[in-house]
């Protein structure tokens, strides 16, 4: 179980821009703070702009839980991959 | 492509057409595998500028510079960081770190869409004539986001969002995943804000079929496609020992076999292993099949894969026979070897002589070309079924378009099979899916939006709609091939794309943001899903009542109660009311309602019967009323209401369901 805990998967992380504290002058230092406030090491893989607000990282399950109760995150959503039809 | 434009009516002359200068207006995006972009089908001498709005680029990476777009490919864009964070950095001796296409089914799809009008195309001598994309003088953008891994949703995120920020008309995915609730599904998240920035989004209903329940991109703003066959088909002769003759498909055409006979086996009967019959790899025992013709079932390994199992234990043919998921559905594929494809029933009578027979033969005649197959279109076997499995009460598939034996454009990197030990390098390529059929609807929204640059993306999607046919020209309705009886809403949703009478539907259900909302209201999503799904801040109001009855679709899915005990409820009834808005987008006219039912369980009511348009884009309401007694739980019905001012006819398919 902790194996498992500690393996890292992908997650699109879906911010509420509405939350974004006053201190933060750009929407994208607010998607770092968050990241960083989870995982020293994760980077950003996106920042998405238009058809979301939020990024995609790499994130243990632990840190993905831990991201989704912090205020202005409106979903943490482990990557789904796709097939050609 | 180089029969579908003649079989949905493209071929007519028609004063509704777009001119080409206002089809260069409209720019489809394609979400894919990337494109081979020195075909012939992204030639862009036809073409005047680039449109002034349009945001894209042309990224440039391994094998692609910025001089591979043009006029026509104007954009081109590769998303791989999700997929190199799973797999690792992507191997360049493989695959192309660039928009470049090494798989085939993004330039197939891009080409099917827009691809420009190329004589002379063909397949190994199959499928001869002119191709050509549905929109052929629509300008092409591609967005690169499936690898030979897979798509990772973060990538197809990261394309949607650009697709939505460069400015594309029309975005076409033939692609599917999970199924999730809407505020868990990235297609239906990031297509939400590319419709309410006004881009159409059509998305494959997934291959399946015939397994109900199976579809996936059911969410309202998008137009999921299904698949049917279109008239025609590449005959090739069987011939058994027992001088038996049954017809099966075929794309080979390299060296055939001898007119004598060959001895025949059972996959099934020359392995250690029970998926013999399959003709899985390692399966066959090469000292049972070495100069021999194979029938192999169909299912659990690519279809093209068997043909070289088969031949690499030495088979001289193959013989691929469907199983009952499949029924009389015949796919045909460019095996590199002798084959034939069989329905069903040919490939059990095969199967018997084989078992009754101490030294079974056949042999295999060379394929042809044939058209004017009837009837057409059937429902392809594959093609994903109905009803909505995450939200019953809205009616999918929307509709079904040409997806069986498509030519279209192909990649230089891989031969017509897609296997890598093909090397034989094509132009076109013929293949199968809702992967196929769904940029054909693509391609026909982009001549819509052409026709009609002021029309959103639900009225374009409901002209499709309403316009649809169900049956063919005797009045026989469209068949399931995997049945072999009549297909039903479930299956074909609408019916099939008849884009002639789409550019001039009459009268269109409308849909805009607000609409979706209170859709998503309908469902007791909260402010955060609701956010989630939207990217909009919205909260239903308590004083509102939303009802998914009332969303303005333009089918009517019904689902109604068993009363308690089952079919002792007999005699219960119960009353659901359902309103529609529609807007007149034709000349001032009076439509009348007319209902067909193929049920007495539901008596059906509209009210008013009459509606009067005095104005273009004019809107007009109406109620139907739909009293069902019970049924048992399971129990299916279907019925059809349209709208018709003499001229046009505005139809609307209803299934009613018990549960």
């Amino acid at each position: 179980e902790e194996k498992i805990q500690q393996t890292e998967r992908t997650y699109i992380v879906h911010m509420d821009k509405s939350h974004m504290p006053e201190s933060f002058t750009d929407h994208s230092l607010w998607y770092d703070s968050s990241l960083k406030s989870v995982s020293d090491s994760a980077s950003m893989l996106y920042a998405y702009e238009y058809v979301i607000h939020g990024y995609s990282t790499r994130l243990t399950a632990e840190e993905a839980e831990t991201l989704r109760k912090q205020p202005g995150i409106l979903s943490v959503l482990p990557e789904v991959r796709y097939e050609l039809h | 492509t180089t029969r579908t434009p003649e079989f949905l009516g493209l071929g007519r002359s028609s004063d509704l057409f777009p001119t080409s200068n206002s089809m260069g207006e409209v720019i489809v995006g394609i979400l894919d595998t990337g494109v081979w972009p020195e075909l012939k089908s992204f030639d862009d001498s036809e073409l005047g500028p680039i449109p002034a709005g349009w945001k894209g680029e042309c990224q440039v990476g391994k094998n692609f510079n910025s001089s591979s777009c043009n006029r026509k490919l104007i954009g081109a864009r590769f998303f791989s960081k999700g997929y190199e964070a799973a797999f690792g950095p992507i191997d360049e001796t493989m695959e192309s770190k660039s928009p470049r296409d090494d798989d085939g089914h993004g330039t197939h799809t891009a080409t099917t869409a827009a691809g420009s009008v190329v004589p002379n195309a063909e397949l190994l001598g199959y499928a001869s004539g002119t191709a050509r994309g549905m929109a052929s003088h629509a300008r092409v953008a591609v967005y690169k986001a499936c690898w030979l891994g897979g798509c990772f949703g973060t990538d197809i995120l990261a394309a949607m969002d650009a697709a939505v920020a460069d400015g594309v008309d029309v975005l076409s995915m033939s692609i599917g995943g999970g199924m999730s609730e809407y505020y868990g599904d990235t297609v239906a998240i990031g297509a939400f804000t590319a419709a309410a920035h006004g881009i159409f989004v059509s998305c494959s209903a997934g291959n399946s079929g015939p397994m109900p329940s199976s579809l996936s991109n059911v969410a309202p703003w998008i137009t999921t496609v299904g698949a049917g066959t279109l008239d025609r088909d590449f005959p090739a002769s069987l011939t058994l020992g027992n001088g038996d003759k049954y017809s099966g498909v075929t794309l080979y055409n390299g060296k055939q076999l001898p007119d004598s006979l060959v001895p025949l086996v059972y996959g099934g009967s020359v392995s250690h292993s029970s998926s013999g019959s399959f003709c899985m790899a390692g399966s066959l025992i090469p000292e049972k099949i070495s100069g021999k013709i194979v029938v192999c079932d169909r299912g659990g390994s690519a279809r093209v894969q068997k043909g070289v199992v088969v031949k690499a234990g030495g088979g001289v043919g193959m013989i691929l026979s469907n199983t009952d998921s499949y029924g009389e559905e015949l796919v045909a594929d460019a095996h590199l070897l002798p084959s034939a494809a069989v329905g069903q029933k040919a490939g059990g009578a095969i199967k018997k002589y084989i078992s009754s027979n101490p030294n079974p033969t056949a042999t295999i005649g060379p394929g042809t070309t044939k058209l004017g197959v009837q009837p057409s279109p059937v429902v392809a076997a594959f093609s994903s079924r109905g009803p909505n499995p995450v939200t019953p009460a809205i009616l999918k598939p929307d509709i079904i378009a040409p997806g069986v034996n498509i030519l279209a454009g192909w990649t230089g990197a891989v031969g017509p099979s897609g296997l890598d030990s093909d090397k034989r390098h094509v132009n076109f390529s013929i293949i199968s899916g809702t992967s196929m059929s769904c940029p054909h609807v693509s391609g026909l929204a982009a001549l819509l939006k052409a026709a009609h640059p002021e029309w959103s993306p639900a009225a374009i999607k409901s002209a499709l709609m309403t316009t649809a046919y169900t049956t063919y020209k005797s009045g026989e309705k469209i068949k399931d091939v995997a049945t072999g009886g009549p297909a039903t809403p479930f299956d074909y949703g609408a019916g099939h794309a008849d884009p002639v009478a789409a550019l001039d539907p009459g009268l269109v259900y409308d849909a805009n943001v607000d609409d979706y909302l209170g859709f998503l209201c309908a469902l007791n999503y909260t402010p955060e899903q609701i956010k989630s799904t939207t990217h909009r801040d919205f909260t239903c109001h308590t004083s509102s009542k939303y009802t998914l009855g009332d969303f303005n679709y333009p089918s009517f899915a019904v689902p109604l109660e068993t009363a308690l005990g089952g079919e002792g409820g007999a005699g219960v009834s119960s009353t659901i009311k359902y309103t529609r808005t529609l807007t007149n987008v034709g000349d001032p006219a009076t439509y009348k309602v007319y209902l067909h039912s193929q049920t007495q369980a539901v008596k059906i009511s509209v009210e008013p019967a009459t509606l009067s348009f005095s104005a273009q884009y004019e809107k007009k309401s109406y109620t139907v009323t739909f009293t069902a007694t019970s049924k048992p739980s399971g129990t299916t019905s279907f019925a059809r209401l349209e709208w018709s001012d003499g001229k046009h006819i505005v139809g609307s398919p209803i299934a009613f369901s018990w549960t």
